[in-house]
């Protein structure tokens, strides 16, 4: 029987769009609960009935229709998926598990220490930022040689691993990856614009422009 | 819009300070 | 069929407990190389033939006999385990999947930022210990309510989630959770001491010491 609940979290929240997707291939009906009245974020995941339910506070949380209550992203994502997208093999299981731990560990961080600044909602740090930058590079060729020759992260089809790296270098790609730094990466771009132009990930994130000019920390 | 959310995530910035330095003190223990 | 393979680490490595433990419940026949010459952590992992079946060229590594390589220690875990571990139900396993990323993202910054500078492997930094000791708080506390109304983080018995946030609370425990420190955490530490005593963590953790008294940087 498929899944069906609510989600609860700030709007365009990149965590959010894994379980999104997700459901997208399998079929889930998720309810999102991102704007006032029905959430407010920073007031509602205060609360006690939130909390009760959700005791980390933490968004996105997820609600099913039968009371079932599960928090962290890459949990949710898993909850709402297929088999499919799981990885149906214990081999493919464990391949979506690596990537889905890769991406939290290994991208997040530099990622965000490279972007949030040009977003303004950091502060800027020459070093950190120089560091981060080379991180990223590590990352792209790393991908890079592991998709020369596949199509996607596992398998032969879309998994949680795609989905979940993917909503993990969005901010990268749409703000900082001009054409002549993702130029090396051919194989990581050619991945990265397959997913995103399927009708289940452009249902959740629209027409992704990818950035054209690498945006400078925003004083 | 987004971006004034982004702000309240919890991410360990320092994460490749913590990654290097306990590489570096197993790699010293192994020799 | 049982998995067999061979899991590359540098010893006494809280992140391949996860997997060595896991092991021990589902009859996975794992062979542990951690030292010269078969494994010389700073080295071998650093080979092109290494680097070829593992590119991130971290530590845990599994090999499986039937040369299935994977990286990541919770891939790992997940991969030797047997279903009971990973949850057999939608539900559970999306509550193991929860604990475990909550360990990844909620414990091990707090833990590192307070037990690293005890061991000599960080500079101490009062501001970001205390704030550290602040967020261990609120983690077993969390943990404490959880465990208030349960044996096992999910279901009725051991899976994934208690060896996951076992092995990451490890050298809390061991360094600098001392008794007093400790105390209003009881459930907790119930839990924590029914897990560690069970045979198959004994048998890759030993006879555990819990601290008596609070490890002071080591300058």
């Amino acid at each position: 029987m498929a899944v069906a609940g609510t989600l609860y979290t700030y709007p365009e929240n990149w965590r959010a769009f894994k379980a999104l997707i997700a459901a997208q291939y399998s079929g889930a009906a998720v309810k999102v609960l991102s704007t006032p009245p029905q959430f407010h974020f920073g007031q509602t995941n205060k609360t006690p009935e939130f909390l009760k339910k959700f005791p980390v506070g933490k968004v996105p949380a997820f609600e099913g229709e039968d009371g079932f209550c599960i928090f962290e992203s890459n949990a949710i994502a898993h909850y709402v998926s297929s088999d499919e997208l799981r990885g149906k093999s214990k081999e493919a299981a464990a391949q979506v598990l690596q990537w889905v731990s890769f991406a939290d560990s290994d991208i997040v961080p530099p990622a965000s220490t490279w972007v949030f600044p040009t977003l303004g909602i950091m502060q800027y740090n020459k070093q950190a930022t120089e560091y981060a930058k080379e991180e990223v590079k590590r990352i792209l060729t790393l991908l890079d040689c592991h998709l020369k020759t596949r199509t996607f992260l596992v398998g032969e089809r879309i998994t949680l691993a795609d989905i979940t790296v993917v909503c993990t270098l969005l901010w990268l790609y749409k703000q900082v990856l001009e054409p002549s730094f993702r130029q090396p990466y051919g194989n990581v771009n050619r991945w990265f614009v397959t997913c995103v132009n399927q009708p289940q990930f452009k249902a959740i994130l629209g027409e992704l422009k990818l950035c054209e000019k690498m945006a400078q920390f925003d004083a | 819009m987004a971006a004034n959310f982004l702000v309240h995530e919890k991410i360990w910035f320092e994460k490749f300070k913590y990654d290097d330095a306990e590489k570096r003190y197993y790699e010293q223990i192994n020799g």
